[in-house]
């Protein structure tokens, strides 16, 4: 540009001066390339069912990603990684199925997409229930729910499950508890598999009879309200596959 | 650095923004609302090449150097970002998953002559 005296369209990489439209098209293209490639997607995601909103605005709260404005737009909170590299909160939302056999919980399937050449570090991980407050008469003992998070094998039958944790709620008034899952996940994701699926029991005790169970206190299942379907935070970070980088060397 | 106005000639940082609505992105990006996609362009005329405090580091302090010494190199300079900020996303990247995460330097703030 300089030898010529005229300015080029482009200085430093010689493409030939465009009509406005043109280039602004090229440039949202770059701009759409540009991000794809730091989210690590190779192209967007196709959504065709979203999450109900309300659901949606409790997980952003949980995120501490930001507020919703009036106006249903999200103001992102800012908060800016200490590390150069990319860490990543991930809230899934438990898809689920009735379980046929009887009186046992629905089964809650979390779906994982895995880049190849990535191995995922799990940092934190934790399934967020919202458990409803007893309507026991308040004369009684506190009431209480013994809640039982397993991991659920391939097929239907409840026979192999491995129990994963077990916790003792106050329900006096309704609210939401997390379970901590961050070794069962890491399991999980270095075994490279897709789907993870959690059966949750939940029994109320202490308010009928001896050890009597008289009603499920965990929102779950077709009935619950669906700002309280059940999802798992996740705090990943994206590690250079040791295997990959044996082949790039 | 420079805001680039309609006629470019010294390096300037050229503000680009896109809605995400506007590229039919906004069913799966949930936050933010668009991307400020600022660019560089410009030339970098030897007045200004390696100017400290515009690009300053140790090119540039060898460069003007050279310069002081009237030592004519055939390096020329280059208009390049110099400051940049992380982009904070939350979108869907499945049917059931939400992420949030902060890409790294993916907005150009300030732009110099190398």
């Amino acid at each position: 540009a300089t030898t010529t005296g005229t300015t080029s369209g482009c200085a430093s990489c010689g493409i030939p001066p465009m009509e406005k439209d043109s280039e602004q098209r090229l440039l949202v293209e770059i701009a759409k390339q540009q991000i794809l490639n730091k989210l690590h997607l190779k192209e967007r995601p196709n959504i065709t069912s979203t999450v109900p909103s309300a659901a949606l605005i409790t997980a952003l709260r949980k995120l501490h990603a930001g507020r919703v404005r009036p106006d249903g737009t999200i103001e992102l909170e800012m908060k800016i990684n200490d590390t150069k590299d990319q860490g990543y909160e991930i809230v899934s939302f438990a898809e689920m199925d009735e379980m046929d056999t009887t009186g046992a919980q629905p089964r809650l399937t979390f779906q994982f997409l895995q880049e190849q050449g990535h191995s995922i570090q799990v940092l934190q991980s934790a399934l967020w229930l919202y458990v409803r407050s007893s309507d026991a008469p308040n004369s009684g003992p506190r009431p209480t729910v013994t809640a039982h998070i397993y991991l659920s094998g391939p097929g239907e039958s409840c026979s192999n499950r491995t129990l994963l944790l077990e916790k003792i709620l106050d329900v006096q008034k309704s609210n939401w508890y997390t379970f901590p899952i961050t070794r069962t996940l890491q399991a999980f994701m270095d075994g490279g598999q897709r789907l993870l699926q959690l059966e949750v029991t939940c029994a109320e005790t202490g308010v009928a009879g001896e050890n009597g169970v008289s009603q499920n206190l965990c929102e779950l299942g077709k009935t619950m309200d669906m700002a309280h379907q059940p999802f798992m935070v996740v705090q990943v970070r994206l590690r250079e596959d040791p295997k990959h980088i044996l082949q790039k060397r | 650095s420079l805001q680039c106005g309609d006629d470019v000639t010294v390096c300037c940082k050229k503000d680009f923004y896109v809605k995400f609505k506007d590229i039919q992105w906004q069913d799966w990006i949930i936050a933010p609302e668009g991307y400020h996609m600022n660019y560089c362009m410009g030339q970098c005329p030897q007045a200004l090449a390696g100017s400290p405090g515009i690009a300053s580091s140790f090119h540039a302090t060898v460069f003007s150097q050279l310069k002081a010494n009237g030592i004519n190199t055939a390096v020329s300079s280059c208009c390049v970002p110099i400051q940049r900020r992380p982009l904070s996303m939350v979108y869907f990247n499945s049917q059931h998953s939400i992420v949030k995460t902060d890409v790294p330097d993916m907005i150009v703030e300030s732009c110099g002559c190398t």
